[in-house]
């Protein structure tokens, strides 16, 4: 997965 | 999305809710710093600003609205609602020698050079810090009620089980999260102490003077 934007953690 | 996440958000959740209810139902919030939740709430909003820009899924972005709801609902209780119980007295850390730092921070070390990356580092790092005003607090009074210390103990945990989360993905995706992961073990670090005390003299916690 890539670090920008997106990320699926809370 | 893994067991220790999954436990990591239900702890999370519990902890906002454990915290808004208490002062509900007390119609009180006595003992809590008001100063806390407002940086907590800033760590919502800054973080959650991508519900604009992307969607992963139901779950996430549930979730994202659900926090920044109770977050705002919360400083709304202590600075509106029950403004009355408030101890401003004794919920004197300046934040600004949090924000400086942070803010100086998500603009040096981030994943890219954009206004979403810098806010979302700067929400990160924030949030690994934002509890301090509630510890310096207890500290200074030399207490804090039992369902005080449940929020707490709740608000630890769920960093605790980010970081089994963290090692869960990195053995089974190779994936991580360098800023969040350093942050998350600072966090946890600072409830280390609160954890021991916790433990160690049960539900109420009386600093040593």
């Amino acid at each position: 997965s890539d670090n920008e934007s997106g990320k699926d953690e809370l | 999305m893994n067991i220790f996440r999954l436990a990591g958000d239900v702890s999370h959740l519990v902890a906002i809710l454990i915290l808004l209810m208490k002062i509900w139902r007390s119609k009180s919030c006595a003992g809590i710093s008001g100063r806390s939740q407002v940086l907590f709430a800033l760590v919502f909003t800054t973080r959650y600003l991508d519900l604009f820009t992307v969607y992963i899924s139901a779950y996430n972005t549930v979730m994202k609205v659900v926090f920044l709801a109770l977050s705002y609902a919360t400083v709304y209780l202590i600075y509106m609602r029950f403004r009355n119980s408030y101890d401003s007295e004794n919920d004197t850390f300046r934040v600004e020698f949090l924000l400086i730092p942070v803010i100086g921070l998500s603009f040096l070390e981030n994943y890219a050079f954009t206004p979403l990356e810098i806010l979302w580092t700067f929400s990160i790092f924030l949030e690994s810090v934002a509890i301090m005003p509630q510890l310096f607090m207890i500290t200074k009074t030399g207490e804090a009620e039992s369902i005080t210390t449940h929020y707490l103990f709740f608000l630890g945990l769920y960093r605790a089980l980010y970081i089994a989360n963290w090692v869960w993905r990195y053995h089974t995706e190779g994936f991580y999260d360098q800023i969040a992961i350093v942050s998350g073990v600072v966090q946890t670090i600072f409830y280390c102490d609160f954890f021991y005390l916790y433990v160690t003299r049960g539900e109420e916690i009386r600093t040593p003077s």
